[in-house]
């Protein structure tokens, strides 16, 4: 399984209708502060299932969704779609059979989130199934937050081999 | 369960090894599990000794080693079992030239030896110029990010662009 | 000690608003004491909206614009009390070049109007052109830190040298 | 009272006798990950008075004691002191009659630290009150420690009201 495409709307900064390709190799981000690069991290480990709001940085998961600038209206809806090419097969079963996988995940305000794959409503656990087998999960070791780097050696070490379980 | 976490520890203190003598130059660098007989419920030691040094506690290390130090246990912890992609967010903040360097030189390898896809968000224009491909996040307008992708001709102006903003 | 608490909070918020406004180029912030009368009992809560965007808790802020917030609030403290000697210890990390250039503007500022002595340790380029002096730490022998005094035509050599190492 | 110049022997990696110039105006440490520019802050933190061995990176407070590389042999005493101009006067007392103040404090394998002003003998509480007093102090905010800037941002309400009456 492979990551091509990244979509949000009205996550966080990112209020229109934005699209990042993952190509092969190292993809660069930059910007100046405040831009929204973190932010973009942030999506692709929700749409994987992350379910704890202090690691989106927020109070409560609501706090993803578009807050609204001196310019314009807050949204009520947050969604973000990740596009795998599975032309391998090699994502495990239910989703064996297709070529292309969306995932995506929405979040209402006062009515809470929502995940689907390829346009069919499923489980949070469905979806952190399949990141667990095929990828890495939202908890993975392999996404690095900004200043969380250090994490693992500041760690007590039954921590850090949690996260060699996490890995393994 | 337990035999795989002991696998994944073989191969991540075999990885780890590897690259922590690469990133430092020398050195010396090793896991343990200690605490318990039964490896679910172990402690992860890491031991870790920059050339030329005596041994100490991690926290003694400076805050370039002990990233240094993480960053090789990421690595080999994502050698062992690699997944298809890799976010990195402002890893080379506390970094000095010659070790951007370095990182840089491990992440064009890696990605040249794995399938694997990497997301670098970095401020630093020694590691912009060793990327494949680059995307600038602006906020033209104020509190809204866009996401432009610059092609690498335009990578000279956006170093500029970001020195100017 | 209760009115030296009081005074010294409204001069710090007084230095801490225009000093936001300064680094950010605009926004607004402020300071509040919260949940008791009795300001030897309160909790100091900060306010930062960077401009033209919503006012949102201060973990919502980027990387960059919680370490500018945060010196702004070292600043005033400072402003309000100053203190013989200030120590950054490479505060300029997470900051984009704009950034850099405005810290460094700050600090020239403050150095010339009041008598304090700052110590900056950096990796930044940027920053090490606008110091008053600078001084090198080399471990020409493994694990042993020497300091040398660099003259200031010799810092072009100096960064090469960092970059060399 | 302005601060002059600092001096460390067998403090960390500073195992020679090392003197660093604090002059006016802004002056810049530069020099590759790992070479000692932290505990250079650490040293000055030390002698200000700083009880707290975690507030050094270590786990006991004999952890500054120069601990030895595969060519040269550990040290057993530490030594830093701050060298003071007082021709203003204005250092509290008992320490307003002399124009430089040279504070000193060392530490010794198994014996523990040992503070002196001017020569002579002092408890630890008179060279804190010294600070307090006409500086700054081993806790100050002034003292930016190594990726501590946003602590103030993620500290608690009252940790930070706390800082701020540390300031006062
Ligand atoms: N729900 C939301 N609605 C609107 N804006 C939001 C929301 N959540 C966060 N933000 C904004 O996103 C900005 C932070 O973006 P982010 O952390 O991605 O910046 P960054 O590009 O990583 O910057 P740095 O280089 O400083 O790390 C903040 O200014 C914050 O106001
Ligand atoms: N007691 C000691 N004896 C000898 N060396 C020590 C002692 N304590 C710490 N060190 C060494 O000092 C080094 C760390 O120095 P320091 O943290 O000052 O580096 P730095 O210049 O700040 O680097 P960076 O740019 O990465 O932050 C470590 O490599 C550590 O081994
Ligand atoms: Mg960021
Ligand atoms: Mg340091």
């Amino acid at each position: 399984v492979q990551i091509q495409r990244l979509r949000l709307s009205g996550f966080k900064s990112f209020v229109d209708k934005t699209e990042l390709d993952i190509g092969d190799g190292l993809n660069g981000i930059v910007g100046p502060n405040g831009c929204g690069k973190s932010n973009l991290v942030e999506a692709l480990r929700w749409v994987m299932g992350e379910n704890r709001a202090k690691h989106m940085r927020g109070g409560e998961m609501e706090d993803v969704i578009f807050a609204g600038t001196s310019a314009r209206p807050a949204r009520s809806i947050a969604e973000v779609s990740l596009l795998l090419d599975n032309s391998d097969g090699s994502a495990p079963h239910p989703f064996g059979g297709s070529t292309q996988i969306e995932v995506t995940r929405r979040i209402e305000r006062d009515k809470g989130s929502q995940y689907l794959v390829n346009g069919k409503v499923v489980r949070a656990r469905d979806v952190q199934m399949l990141f667990a087998d095929a990828l890495t999960g939202a908890h993975s070791p392999a996404l690095v937050s900004q200043g969380r780097v250090t994490q693992l050696i500041q760690a007590k070490p039954t921590e850090r081999r949690q996260m060699l379980e996490e890995s393994a | 369960a337990r035999e795989r976490i002991i696998k994944t520890f073989d191969a991540v203190n075999t990885h780890f090894q590897h690259l922590f003598k690469r990133l430092f130059g020398g050195g010396e660098a090793y896991l343990k599990l200690i605490d318990s007989e039964d490896p679910l419920d172990a402690g992860l030691e890491i031991f870790a000794q920059p050339p030329g040094k005596s041994l100490q506690s991690l926290s003694l290390l400076s805050g370039g080693e002990q990233t240094l130090t993480a960053l090789s246990m990421i690595f080999a912890m994502f050698l062992a079992n690699p997944a298809p992609v890799c976010v990195l967010d402002e890893v080379d903040a506390p970094l000095d030239d010659a070790n951007v360097d370095r990182v840089c030189g491990l992440l064009e390898e890696m990605s040249a030896q794995c399938a694997t896809r990497f997301l670098i968000i970095t401020h630093h224009r020694m590691t912009m110029a060793r990327m494949d491909r680059l995307y600038g996040v602006t906020m033209a307008e104020r509190g809204i990010s866009q996401l432009v992708s610059v092609n690498l001709a335009a990578q000279g102006d956006l170093l500029a662009h970001t020195k100017a903003a």
